[in-house]
């Protein structure tokens, strides 16, 4: 009897041990977000914990990190260019209606996620570039400014000053890992297996 | 970058990404964020992921697509992200990136390649079951 006893409390405690795991493993609303930005995963959730909608979470949430220029990888005033310039990449995707707005190589406007957001909302597009989604951001009504700072200023000098190391240019004269361009291609190519080690780090990724 | 993914209490997904890109970029230049499929992505009938690292290694593999059909056929969300991983560890080996991932019932996970400098990922959660917003580690593969 005792046996049976201790068989029946091991086999409750495994049921209960596994709902509780199951419940630990799963329960919505959830919101993730890459890196350790927690200002930005705040943002997201008191949006939805006022009954934003999951897409709004979405756009503060990322816009608070470009407000914050998180770890200088999102946001103005960092990771400036070849020629010095900081310009943004935004995406935002709606995953009832698989509509989706984005921006890339938008210059000159902060809210690379509103201006996202926009084309989603205002156009039948999905991708606008470069300076053409800058003028359709000040249509939004966004302001157009600059993205530079005192401090993607010196790191594009500092740059400079490291004969332009690392860059991104290959099989070009002047050798691109030694010189500062402008770069050309050779008159004959020699080409070289592209770099196994990224030059990418925590504080420079996409 | 900082890559999203928000699930609602009905399974509605949204995702999306933000970015200023790769320092000393040739002036042109876009990387995965802005892409879908390859930055983020979203389905709210099987989940959300995103991606994070060396956008022109990883946008050639639609990262975040291809973990969402992952889930789409039961993979839980850490597995998902890992076999990600994998895929592009096969051709870029030394490529820096990681990726997360929720799924439809509120499940999540993340996963990351491991190189010199780089064998931990941080990220953000946010759920009824913690008090608040949660930095979390996974150890990179």
């Amino acid at each position: 009897g005792r046996r049976r006893r201790r068989r029946m409390v091991a086999l409750l405690l495994l049921v209960v041990l596994q709902v509780a795991g199951a419940a630990s493993a799963a329960a919505l609303p959830v919101a993730i977000n890459t890196w350790a930005f927690r200002k930005a995963a705040e943002t997201a959730w008191r949006v939805l914990q006022l009954g934003g909608s999951e897409l709004d979470a979405v756009e503060k949430g990322c816009g608070q990190c470009e407000i914050d220029q998180c770890d200088g990888s999102v946001g103005y005033g960092g990771s400036p260019d070849e020629s010095g310039e900081t310009t943004l990449d935004a995406m935002i995707m709606n995953g009832n209606t698989m509509e989706v707005g984005a921006v890339a190589d938008l210059r000159h406007v902060k809210n690379a996620i509103g201006v996202a957001r926009k084309v989603m909302e205002y156009t039948k597009h999905t991708l606008l570039v470069g300076e053409s989604a800058s003028l359709f951001a000040v249509r939004m009504g966004f302001p157009y400014e600059d993205l530079t700072t005192q401090k993607s200023l010196s790191m594009y000098s500092r740059w400079l000053n490291q004969s332009c190391q690392p860059n991104y240019w290959k099989n070009v004269v002047p050798d691109s890992s030694k010189s500062c361009g402008p770069y050309k291609r050779p008159q004959k190519v020699t080409y070289k297996e592209e770099q196994t080690i990224s030059q990418r780090s925590v504080h420079n990724h996409d | 970058t900082i890559g999203m993914v928000v699930i609602g209490e009905s399974g509605t997904t949204a995702s999306g990404t933000s970015t200023n890109g790769a320092a000393h970029k040739i002036p042109g230049r876009v990387g995965d964020s802005p892409i879908a499929g390859a930055g983020s992505y979203a389905d709210s009938t099987a989940g959300g992921a995103a991606a994070t690292g060396d956008g022109d290694i990883m946008m050639r593999f639609l990262p975040s697509y291809q973990a969402v059909e992952y889930m789409r056929t039961g993979t839980d969300p850490t597995v998902a992200c890992q076999k990600v991983i994998s895929r592009i560890q096969k051709y870029a080996p030394k490529f820096f990136g990681a990726v997360i991932c929720a799924n439809t019932t509120g499940s999540y996970g993340a996963a990351c390649n491991k190189i010199p400098g780089f064998t931990q990922f941080h990220f953000m959660v946010s759920s009824p079951l913690l008090s608040q917003p949660t930095e979390q580690v996974v150890d990179c593969i």
